[in-house]
Formats: C-alpha cells, structure tokens, sequence
C-alpha cells in the first residue's frame, strides 16, 4: 500500500503540476525492468486476486510514468537531464552477474526473479544521486521517495511477523538481504526526511 | 535440489 501511494504521489505531481522536475528516469527505468523481470509468471503464477491487480498496477503505472517523462510535451521539459547522470549498466550488469551466482534455482525465471530483487534494492540510488543536486525539492517529491523506501521497510516488519506467526513459511535470505539492504540505502534520506519534517523546513539534502 | 522462493509478495 506504502508503495502504491508513492507511485500515486508521483502521478499526482506529474499530473497535476506538468512537471518532473527532481525526478530520476533511470529509476524510473529500472523499476520498469524490475518489474518486467519479476511478473514474469503474471499468468502462470496465481496467488490471489489483489496480487494480480498489484502486479498490472506496478507494472503498467511505471510504464506510465516513463511515458510522461519521455513523451509529454510539457513534462518532458521540465526532466533534469544534465542532472540525471546515473549510468543504468553501472546496477543491471552487477545485479545480473549476481543473480547468475547468488540464486536458489538456476533456471530462467527464478535468475531473472532473483536479478528483479537484486535490482530493486540499488534502484533508487540514480534518483538519490539527482536529489542531492536538486535545490528546491518539493513536498510531492519529497513524499514519493519516503513512500518508495518505507514499504521495504515495512516489509521487513512483514517478514519478522510471517517468520514467527506462519506455520509454512520458509526463511528467504536472498529477499531479506536485499531488503535490508534497500533499506539501509535510505537510512541517510530517512534522517534529513524526518529532520526537516521536525523542523517545518523544505527538505534539503547536504551536498 | 533447491526450491524456488515461494513468490506470493509483489
């Protein structure tokens, strides 16, 4: 829900303000391939019904925002681009070869699956990097990255509950490392988030 | 042989 709000915080502010200023396409990019490579067993995969509508919502709302940024006249004006400098392949080729070794089934889907968690965990950092060099973040931008790192957080309550309270639950140290790790990422975000938030104040990354 | 991750979070 953390992270369905985040995407509808996103749209919200490009929607209504015309504008992607402080927003990184390359996380944007690498959510869409995270997804992509993830949701592969949309349709071979049945968990329930509020899972399937999850998976179209997360995958068809990226590819939404990518449209905007890419496509839309107005938005696609307001995209940083000298400051977007992040380099995809610097997270897709480390994350892969990682999914190539560290797995627990070597077939296509569970490499892929394993690469989509890899991937999400380090996704972030392109729009963390654009942050730091933007002056006037905005509240709705602000807002969008807690959300996006709050629900990995909340997540990991989530594992800590189902470890203890589900009968057939496994342990899944691959997801749980990623998870902690993509949540330490946002350890430093979090701080200043909280800190101008206490304070009434614009938020303000130090340089 | 190792069992794939049980897939049932987004």
């Amino acid at each position: 829900m953390t992270h369905l709000a985040s995407i509808c915080l996103l749209l919200l502010k490009i929607h209504t303000m015309k504008s992607c200023a402080g927003v990184s396409l390359k996380t944007q990019e690498l959510y869409a391939l995270v997804f992509v490579t993830r949701y592969l067993d949309l349709f071979s995969n049945f968990v329930s019904m509020y899972n399937t509508i999850m998976k179209i919502i997360f995958l068809s709302s990226t590819f939404g925002i990518i449209w905007y940024m890419r496509g839309h006249k107005l938005v696609r004006q307001s995209y940083d681009k000298e400051q977007d400098t992040f380099r995809h392949y610097f997270l897709v080729i480390p994350c892969m070869v990682l999914a190539l070794v560290i797995h627990s089934k070597f077939t296509l889907l569970e490499v892929l699956w394993t690469f989509s968690i890899y991937l999400e965990a380090v996704a972030i950092l392109p729009q963390l990097v654009l942050l730091q060099r933007t002056r006037n973040i905005d509240n709705l931008t602000g807002n969008y990255i807690f959300c996006l790192g709050a629900y990995r957080a909340l997540y990991l309550l989530n594992w800590i509950y189902r470890y203890f309270m589900e009968k057939n639950y496994h342990a899944q140290w691959i997801t749980w490392m990623a998870g902690m790790i993509q949540t330490a990422i946002y350890a430093d975000f979090f701080y200043y988030y909280f800190k101008s938030w206490k304070k009434n104040e614009r938020l303000k990354l130090p340089a | 042989e190792d069992a794939a991750v049980q897939k049932d979070e987004l």
